[in-house]
């Protein structure tokens, strides 16, 4: 454990938590993609599978149980207790062009041909594009609630300090998993122009507002 | 392990 993965899963932690309060406190999933929510939860159950067979620290698990109950949680939140909030209008990115791609991809771009190996790299290529019916979502709405704009942010943060903890892996522990860095890579990219507008935008007090 | 090596990362 490094200071910069810490950081990372503390700002994804904070992301989660961010989303749960704006739904719970504004009983509302108004801006929100619930596809984006149901690509994280397969993103977890696809990743956290070896929850009960292969334990690496008390911190690892608790976060992994965190996971996949809030993920799975705001799934339930968004389509049964507050569907009548969530806004099917505008959240109509076609995931199906994300789960075959990422799919394929894993089957033959993979450590290792196994079941489990397959289901990691399968969660790992789709936890990068999962983020793009959110994205969809805000770039059709044109604009975001603040506390939105602040759980993407927390969010697309959180790979990108897990960059600097690969940075550092691979200097100080010889460490590097190429699949995880690509990724990775791709994953915090595609968060380049909110993180803009959320700079140079949301940290004026403004709202951010996605030019028309 | 017995499911291939783990992964230690979330």
């Amino acid at each position: 454990m490094n200071i910069f993965r810490l950081a990372g899963d503390l700002s994804h932690l904070a992301a989660i938590i961010i989303l749960l309060i704006k739904i719970w406190k504004t009983r509302s999933c108004a801006g929100i993609s619930g596809r984006s929510q149901v690509l994280f939860a397969i993103v977890f159950i696809t990743r956290y599978l070896d929850l009960f067979t292969n334990f690496i620290s008390a911190y690892n698990t608790a976060m992994k149980v965190f996971f996949l109950g809030s993920s799975i949680g705001t799934v339930y939140l968004m389509y049964l207790k507050f569907k009548a909030t969530y806004d099917h209008n505008h959240d109509t990115f076609r995931i199906e062009f994300l789960l075959l791609p990422t799919a394929l991809l894993s089957l033959v771009l993979n450590h290792e041909f196994s079941v489990m190996e397959i289901l990691w790299t399968f969660s790992i290529y789709l936890e990068s594009v999962a983020i793009l019916p959110q994205l969809f979502m805000v770039s059709k709405t044109g604009e975001a609630e603040s506390i939105t704009s602040h759980y993407l942010f927390a969010l697309g943060s959180y790979r990108g300090l897990y960059i600097l903890n690969w940075i550092y892996r691979y200097y100080f522990e010889g460490f590097y998993d190429i699949i995880a860095i690509v990724a990775g890579c791709v994953q915090t990219i595609l968060y380049c122009d909110f993180f803009y507008l959320y700079i140079t935008k949301v940290l004026k007090g403004k709202k951010l507002q996605l030019p028309a | 392990n017995i499911f291939g090596d783990s992964h230690d990362e979330l």
